[in-house]
């Protein structure tokens, strides 16, 4: 890889689409604009938050030809975009003459080329590694599209690494008992579920563990990058619905897979796929009562029935207080194998007991330490 | 030896193309300059455009080369050895 020289002094960055295309949905634009930033930000410490006026760190326009910077688009095909470095601006602008497209083999993906573009405006030059990112030859349309770690090694190196992974070692490269280190140190988690396999994961950030029955495999943590192509770090929640597709959720979209692959497209807008459920979720689960979805957030709970039209009923959201002893702002819920279903909070969990629909009394009493009885700490 | 740009066609665009990312100075696409190129500098250019491309290196305007030229891409410099890529933001 290569970098320019500058970069960002500020790690909360803005933007705004002043000019859109002409041939393509304004919402689109701003989801595909919206993704390319998050591959970004999802393994920096960068955030980026759109605005619709006033001024910003990085402007993204749709030009055409001679657009006041010196440097003319030369219509269909040939250059496609070009963005200045932080020093310079940062700003992006695209040659609206191309068919920008989206999920589509057809045209040029506006969200590969954005993401490149903003590579640029972020301070990194050109690759000549040919599989990056960074390379400056548009290579089509990829539907597993995922950074290379060239791509990751210099944005890293211009930015290091998420706040909440920062200073650890390379799992992969790494193995040993550090490993759990982050676990244990707080056992926070973003989500568990079982797999269709019946094999439970928990995901914390960028990185995922598989649980055995009392503690954590060896060899973990893992890049959910790497073994889940096209999904990001820091999901809100997920669970394995019984056709054995995984369901990821994150912010306001979600990305189905079959085992580790990616089913198609996506990701797909929760508004979309998940009718009645809300953005930013906290947890998701299949509850073995009655198989049916339930989505959590905030002091909310939603109940979600894909055979039902509408699949949310209108007395839905309701109380989480209705689950007796479980408490609002979860980070995670799960139906595990044996039958109890476990919420998990800022590190501890809670038992519930289907039977009697209410946190076991028992002794230790719940909510317990997560890090000792699940991640062997 | 000198290359004369606007002898051969392809010659003429890979020049332009060669000015236009880095690997030669830009005033070689300057029309009224009349600048004349040794033919070291431009085998020297193509050289380095082969290199990052992960291409053959043959210094020779090649299939591959014209053909890689062609691709649609991304229009900032690849290199910046001549002069400041400094483009003014606004």
């Amino acid at each position: 890889y290569a970098l320019q020289g500058t970069r960002w002094r500020v790690k909360n960055l803005t933007y705004k689409i002043s000019k859109y295309p002409r041939n393509l949905p304004k919402a689109d634009v701003d989801m595909e604009i919206s993704k390319a930033f998050n591959i970004w930000s999802g393994i920096t410490p960068l955030t980026f938050t759109k605005k619709k006026s006033g001024p910003v760190h990085i402007e993204v326009r749709f030009e055409n030809g001679e657009h006041g910077d010196g440097d003319p688009f030369d219509g269909p095909g040939g250059t496609l975009a070009h963005a200045f470095f932080p020093v310079y601006g940062g700003d992006a602008h695209f040659d609206d003459a191309e068919r920008w497209t989206v999920n589509s083999y057809r045209g040029t993906n506006l969200f590969q080329v954005a993401a490149h573009e903003f590579g640029h405006s972020l301070g990194l030059s050109h690759s000549d590694v040919r599989a990056a990112l960074m390379a400056p030859f548009y290579r089509g349309y990829d539907p597993t599209f995922e950074l290379n770690d060239d791509d990751v090694d210099a944005i890293q190196a211009l930015y290091g690494l998420p706040k909440k992974t920062n200073n650890k070692p390379t799992p992969t490269e790494a193995p040993g008992e550090e490993e759990d280190a982050e676990l244990c140190n707080d056992a926070t988690v973003d989500t568990l579920f079982n797999s269709a396999e019946g094999v439970t994961y928990a995901f914390k950030g960028l990185h995922y563990w598989k649980l055995t029955e009392d503690s954590i495999a060896s060899g973990y943590p893992r890049l959910i990058s790497k073994s889940w192509p096209g999904l990001p770090g820091n999901i809100d929640a997920a669970f394995t619905y019984k056709n054995g597709r995984t369901y990821f959720f994150k912010g306001t979209q979600y990305w189905r897979y079959t085992g580790k692959k990616m089913d198609g497209d996506y990701p797909k807008q929760i508004s979309e796929g998940f009718t009645g459920i809300p953005n930013n979720i906290n947890a998701a689960m299949v509850w073995g009562g009655n198989g049916k979805i339930y989505f959590y957030k905030g002091s909310k709970f939603w109940r979600y029935d894909p055979t039902s039209k509408p699949p949310v009923k209108n007395s839905y959201p309701k109380d989480i207080s209705n689950w007796e002893g479980v408490p609002n702002d979860l980070d995670a819920a799960l139906h595990y194998t044996n039958g109890y279903t476990y919420f998990f909070k800022k590190g501890s969990y809670y038992r519930f007991n289907d039977r009697t629909f209410s946190v076991d009394v028992a002794d230790p009493p719940f909510p317990r330490p997560a890090g000792y009885w699940w991640f062997g700490c | 030896a000198s290359f004369v740009p606007t002898l051969q066609d392809e010659s003429v665009k890979a020049v332009m193309y060669l000015a236009q990312f880095g690997y030669l100075p830009a005033q070689m696409t300057n029309p009224n300059s009349g600048h004349l190129m040794s033919q070291d500098a431009m085998t020297d250019a193509i050289k380095e455009f082969q290199a990052f491309a992960g291409l053959n290196i043959t210094g020779n305007l090649d299939k591959e080369t014209v053909e890689t030229m062609k691709l649609p891409r991304c229009g900032v410099k690849d290199k910046v050895g001549f002069g400041i890529d400094a483009r003014s933001k606004r």
